[in-house]
C-alpha cells in the first residue's frame, strides 16, 4: 500500500525513506559502530541544493497568489533548512570524533528531518495544485447554476460558449489528477464522475433546447420541460461536487478507506 | 516546476549522504 498520495511525490521520496529507514536499522544493530567517514562533502551537497529550493521556494511563495500556499510553505521550507543544519553540525562532530554517538543521532535526524520537510513541502505545494482544479470545477458549477434562467437560443449559444472551454479544461485537469493518485479507489471514482459529467453534459443541452423549443411554441409540458433540464444540472452538479470531494483527499483514512 | 526539481535534487544529495553513512556501518554488520 502506498504512503505517498501521489506518482510524482512517491517517485521523489519514496527511495530515500526507505535508504532513512535502513539507516536507522544499521546504526541500531551497529551500536557503536564502525568510524564514520567523512560526510563533509555529501553534506556540502545537501546543503546546496536546500539553498536551492529554499530559493526556488521563495519565488513560488511570491509568486502565488494562492493564500494557503503563502502562509504554509514557508514552515515546510524552514524545517528542510533546520534538518540541513542538524546534518551540518553532525558532520562536524564526525570529523572530531568518527565515533560520536551523539554525531549519528544528529545525522538520523537531519535525514528524517530532509525527509518530512521535503514531504510536507511537496504536499503544500500539491494542495496548492488540487485547489487550481478544484477552482476550475467550481467555474464549471456556476455555469450550471444559470442553466435554469436560460429561455432564449441566443442566451443557450452564449451559455455553451461559457461553459464549454472551462468543462474542457477541468475534464482535462481532472483526468491528469487520476492518472497521478497512487490510490487505484480515487482515481476511478475521479474516471467515473468524469465519465458521467461528459455523457451528461450533451443531454443537459439537449434538455435546455427543448425547454427553450416549448417556451417558444405556447408552453405545453414546459414544467415536465423545465424539471427534466433542472434535474441534469443538478446531477451534473453532484457528480462535480464528489469529484471536487474525491481531489481534496489526501489519505486513505479520510476516505473511510483502508 | 521548478520545485520538483529542487526537491529531487535534495532527495538525491540525502540519498547519497545516506548511503555514505550507512556504507560504514554495514561492514560491521
Amino acid at each position: 500500500m502506498p504512503v505517498f498520495h501521489t506518482k510524482i511525490i512517491e517517485s521523489i521520496l519514496e527511495p530515500v525513506a526507505q535508504q532513512v529507514s535502513r539507516l536507522v536499522i544499521l546504526h541500531e544493530e551497529a551500536e557503536d559502530g564502525n568510524a564514520m567517514p567523512d560526510l563533509a562533502r555529501p553534506v556540502q551537497a545537501v546543503s546546496l541544493a536546500v539553498n536551492n529550493l529554499v530559493k526556488v521556494g521563495h519565488e513560488t511563495i511570491e509568486s502565488s497568489d494562492d493564500a494557503i500556499l503563502r502562509q504554509d510553505m514557508p514552515g515546510a521550507l524552514h524545517r528542510v533548512e533546520t534538518a540541513a543544519a542538524l546534518l551540518q553540525q553532525a558532520s562536524d562532530m564526525l570529523r572530531a570524533d568518527p565515533y560520536s554517538g551523539p554525531a549519528r543521532k544528529k545525522l538520523i535526524e537531519g535525514s528524517r528531518g530532509i525527509l518530512q520537510g521535503t514531504s510536507a513541502l511537496l504536499l503544500c505545494f500539491d494542495e496548492s495544485e488540487v485547489r487550481k482544479i478544484v477552482k476550475e470545477c467550481k467555474k464549471v458549477l456556476d455555469y450550471l447554476g444559470v442553466a435554469e434562467v436560460i429561455d432564449t437560443m441566443e442566451d443557450l449559444v452564449q451559455f455553451l460558449r461559457d461553459i464549454s472551454p472551462a468543462l474542457s479544461r477541468a475534464a482535462r485537469e481532472v483526468a491528469a489528477r487520476a492518472a497521478e493518485l497512487t490510490h487505484p479507489p480515487h482515481a476511478e471514482t475521479l474516471t467515473k464522475c468524469l465519465d458521467s459529467v461528459k455523457q451528461l453534459a450533451p443531454v443537459l443541452i439537449c434538455s435546455m433546447k427543448i425547454y427553450i423549443h416549448i417556451l417558444t411554441e405556447g408552453g405545453k409540458g414546459i414544467e415536465e420541460a423545465a424539471e427534466n433540464r433542472n434535474y441534469l444540472a443538478q446531477r451534473m452538479a453532484d457528480e462535480i461536487h464528489e469529484i471536487i470531494r474525491v481531489l481534496q483527499l489526501t489519505s486513505y483514512v479520510e476516505d473511510g478507506g483502508e | 516546476e521548478m520545485i520538483l526539481e529542487a526537491a529531487k535534487s535534495i532527495i538525491t544529495a540525502t540519498s547519497a549522504l545516506v548511503r555514505a553513512a550507512s556504507a560504514a556501518q554495514r561492514e560491521l554488520i
